[in-house]
């Protein structure tokens, strides 16, 4: 462990975090898109197969479950809750993000560590990841509104994946062998993603105006 | 070897 993926591992539950308080505090998911929440929880399903088999540290399990927990959880929120699905706005949230999963699932069957199961999964949950956030991306231009704490959920979920590149960067340097193209590639991709969207944060947050997005 | 290292990052 060192530092860079402890940061990455604590602005990842960051963003889980906020997001959970805000759909539970003011019971509302506007601006959140569902299909990102349901992606995530599949990269989540995906990607922890091996929860109860493979035992790392008690806090990668707990962390584990955390994300599994959360991530179902706000997409049951948003699904089922009385009050929080009647502010889902379906009509914004249109990507087709099960066409979105195809790519991912036959690229990791092509190109992966090692030819098993659970590998393919893993490498299709880091493939899924690095995508994930595009139904969300695509909904904030469209509604345009962006309110605070769906600002700073997508920031911190964006910030994560930065550290984790340090820490990849870091562990290259300090281990022998520590070579894993596939993460690292799927991983700039990912953070490049939300390349825009911190640039127009970061501007907002500098020029201290709301947040908006070009259209 | 491939299998472990990657495994032990969330």
């Amino acid at each position: 462990m060192n530092i860079f993926r402890l940061a990455g591992d604590m602005t990842h539950l960051a963003s889980v975090l906020v997001l959970l308080l805000k759909i539970h505090t003011i019971k509302s998911c506007a601006g959140i898109s569902l299909k990102t929440q349901e992606l995530f929880a599949i990269v989540f399903l995906t990607r922890y197969l091996d929860l109860f088999t493979n035992f790392i540290s008690i806090y990668n399990t707990i962390m584990k479950l955390i994300f599994l927990g959360s991530s179902f959880s706000i997409v049951w929120y948003i699904r089922r809750h009385r009050v929080v699905r009647r502010s889902y706005d379906k009509d914004q949230d249109t990507f087709r993000h099960f066409f979105l999963m195809w790519p991912c699932l036959i690229l990791a069957i092509f190109i992966n560590e090692k030819f098993t199961l659970k590998e393919v999964m893993w490498t299709f949950s880091i493939y899924l990841e690095a995508i994930a956030i595009l139904p969300q991306l695509v909904m904030l231009q469209r509604t345009r509104n962006i309110d605070n704490l769906t600002g700073q959920y997508i920031f911190l979920l964006g910030a994560y994946r930065a550290f984790y590149i340090l820490n990849w960067i870091y562990r290259y340097f300090t281990e022998e062998h520590y070579v894993h193209w596939i993460t690292w590639v799927a991983g700039v991709i990912q953070t490049l993603l939300y390349g825009d969207f911190f640039y127009y944060y970061f501007q907002s947050w500098k020029n201290n105006v709301k947040l908006e997005l070009p259209a | 070897q491939s299998d472990g290292i990657s495994k032990d990052e969330l």
